[in-house]
């Protein structure tokens, strides 16, 4: 099991990697497809995957975070309530925060980033409602007014 | 307080 779970996460990161590359010009369908398709078949390795790409997320090259959460909106529409519940935690919930508040790295991350970040975490509490920590953390962010609400 | 042991997650931080 953990040969087999070590071989899943290199081939995560290695599409990972291709697919939130600064080098690339546009979005690679290919490679988050490719990405969303192992984590379907994998079940046990949504929390690898999360992890992934919360590091690509912290990238401080816009672009290869911007595209981190793109790999992240595409996991959220096709790898189903597995990947909601894991990402409705708030040991991943704390991880958008810290990228977004001031108190913790927001001044360092890019606008574009912070925005997006925000967004998504708008549109879950909408789309995932029974993910409750998700809007249990948002209504913190508004309140903390690192969100306008 | 978070519940010990059963969830598997972490505390919410405040922004």
């Amino acid at each position: 099991m953990d040969k087999q779970l070590d071989i899943i996460t290199t081939s995560l990161e290695a599409l990972l990697q291709r697919g939130t590359s600064p080098k690339n010009v546009g979005r690679d369908n290919a490679a988050i497809d490719a990405f969303c398709g192992l984590v379907n078949k994998e079940p046990e390795c949504v929390p690898i995957a999360a992890k992934l790409i919360v590091s690509k997320m912290q990238s401080m090259q816009e672009w290869e975070a911007l595209q981190a959460l793109q790999v992240l909106e595409a996991c959220m529409q096709h790898c189903g309530p597995q990947f909601h519940a894991e990402v409705g935690k708030f040991r991943f919930l704390n991880e958008l925060i810290k990228l977004i508040s001031p108190k913790y790295l927001g001044n360092l991350t890019p606008d574009a980033v912070r925005t997006e970040i925000i967004e998504l975490l708008y549109l879950w509490t909408l789309e995932y409602p029974r993910e409750s920590k998700i809007r249990e953390a948002y209504e913190m962010l508004k309140k903390q007014q690192v969100v306008q609400s | 307080p978070v519940i010990r042991g059963f969830s598997d997650d972490e505390p919410l931080v405040i922004a």
